[in-house]
């Protein structure tokens, strides 16, 4: 009988107990499926992502849009209120989440946040940098390897090239951006736990 | 739990969406 669903991808982390596990997992996901879809067209907008293979597509989205939404979505985690805005537009407080059950994924969420919206970021750099979240060659499943390869080095180049130009004594954050990298590869395990826990338990 | 995006349905709507791009691309 779960009474609560603290994903922002969600309009309200309140779940009706009369409803089956499938029912709600159908609502969460009518939810989340928009800005999932808004992560694809992102990807087909990165130069070269749309000349992969589309088994080496699926594999990248598969494997990162939960990371690429992370980063995406930092702006509903106000970190001075400690709060987190919901699909709804409603605010629900750090204190008031972790009574329903939110743990350590929402504090190393609100620890990723502020140190990724400290760097201060450009949209343009902020939208490279999701890039090379996305196009990661390390990703289990990938049957061209070398060709995702490619387009890393290439999107990381690019970041390099921008922080520099945009921040020229500071280029420490490319440094930091980079370290950003397994942060989300640890938030992203954290999640998918959360979501086997749904479906065993849901 | 290899994979959640598989299990969870979330591959399902990565393959649609993209679906407009693999057209293009067949074609």
């Amino acid at each position: 009988n779960r009474m609560h669903l603290v994903c922002p991808m969600n309009t309200s982390p309140y779940v009706d107990p009369q409803k089956s596990g499938h029912s709600i997992w159908e609502e969460f996901s009518m939810s989340f499926t928009p800005a999932v879809r808004e992560v694809v067209e992102f990807a087909k907008r990165i130069p070269g992502f749309k000349d992969l293979s589309q088994h080496d597509q699926v594999s990248l989205l598969k494997a990162g849009t939960f990371e690429v939404l992370v980063v995406r979505f930092t702006s509903l985690f106000n970190v001075k209120e400690r709060t987190v805005t919901f699909l709804s537009g409603r605010k629900y407080s750090v204190e008031a989440l972790r009574s329903m059950g939110a743990g350590d994924l929402l504090n190393s969420m609100f620890d990723f946040t502020e140190k990724l919206q400290a760097l201060n970021l450009s949209e343009e750099e902020m939208s490279l940098f999701t890039a090379v979240v996305l196009v990661s060659a390390d990703r289990s499943g990938l049957e061209n390897v070398n060709s995702v390869e490619a387009l890393q080095e290439t999107l990381i180049r690019a970041l390099r090239s921008l922080i520099t130009k945009n921040h020229p004594n500071e280029i420490a954050i490319f440094t930091k951006l980079l370290l950003k990298l397994p942060d989300l590869r640890s938030l992203n395990n954290m999640h998918s736990e959360q979501l086997l826990a749904f479906k065993v338990h849901p | 739990f290899s994979d959640p995006a598989s299990n969870l349905g979330l591959e399902d709507i990565i393959r649609k969406a993209l679906m407009g791009n693999m057209e293009e691309k067949q074609e």
